[in-house]
């Protein structure tokens, strides 16, 4: 463990909180998209499945429960939510996740880490899947212009913390002697990119005052 | 052949 990945993991943490403070407690899925919380939820169900046989720390077990628990909860929330369903824009929430899912699944049989484990093609699945999630939440924000100010530090926190593991990655290839995951490292890399427009208009827009809502153009 | 890499992140 070292700081990189526990700061990752927090800012992940924050991002469930945040998500979860918005549409549990503030009863509203506004500018929030449902195709992203699922693919989350696909994410954590699949790569957290050695949950059954992999006892590698507590840390992990637990926190591995925590967002399987966590993305479930809000794709429940957000799909039968009576206050949820109603600031829910399903119209508008139209990125064609098809088109994700089935090329990740496609990579994830093809270049994984062992050809010869079911586990490690859908683990290789679930990361592919990951580095593109967030691509309907993006695509709504980007269509509704403006930024709802939780839900900006939402995704900021979700940008942030693959952003963590990027650097964590970086630590470990220096520190430990064979240690290689080109797979994480390219997907990470997608991932992180994918966010520098947000991040570039969640700075501008905050560095004016913390709750100062986020305009994309 | 890549080391098996175990998976102890999250």
């Amino acid at each position: 463990m070292n700081i990189f990945r526990f700061l990752g993991d927090m800012s992940h943490i924050l991002s469930f909180l945040l998500l979860l403070h918005k549409i549990v407690g503030g009863k509203s899925a506004a500018g929030i998209s449902l195709r992203t919380a699922e693919m989350y939820a696909i994410v954590f169900c699949t790569r957290y499945i050695d949950l059954l046989w992999n006892f590698a720390s507590l840390y992990n077990y637990l926190l591995k429960l925590l967002f399987i628990g966590a993305s479930l909860t809000i794709v429940y929330f957000m799909r039968y939510g009576p206050s949820q369903k109603a600031t829910y824009n399903a119209d508008e929430d139209a990125f064609p996740v098809q088109y994700l899912i089935a090329p990740c699944a496609v990579l994830g049989v093809l270049i994984n880490q062992d050809h010869s484990s079911p586990f490690e093609m859908v683990w290789a699945f679930s990361i592919y899947l990951e580095a593109v999630a967030i691509l309907p939440q993006l695509f709504l924000l980007q269509k509704q212009g403006e930024v709802e100010n939780l839900t900006s530090h939402y995704v900021f926190a979700l940008g942030a913390y693959r952003a963590l593991y990027l650097l964590n990655w970086m630590f470990r290839f220096m520190t430990e002697p064979d240690y290689q995951q080109r797979i994480v490292w390219l997907s990470g890399l997608v991932q992180t990119a994918l966010y520098c427009d947000f991040f570039y208009h969640y700075y501008q827009s905050k560095k004016g005052g913390l709750n100062k809502s986020v305009k994309l153009p | 052949a890549m080391k098996r890499a175990l998976h102890d992140e999250l």
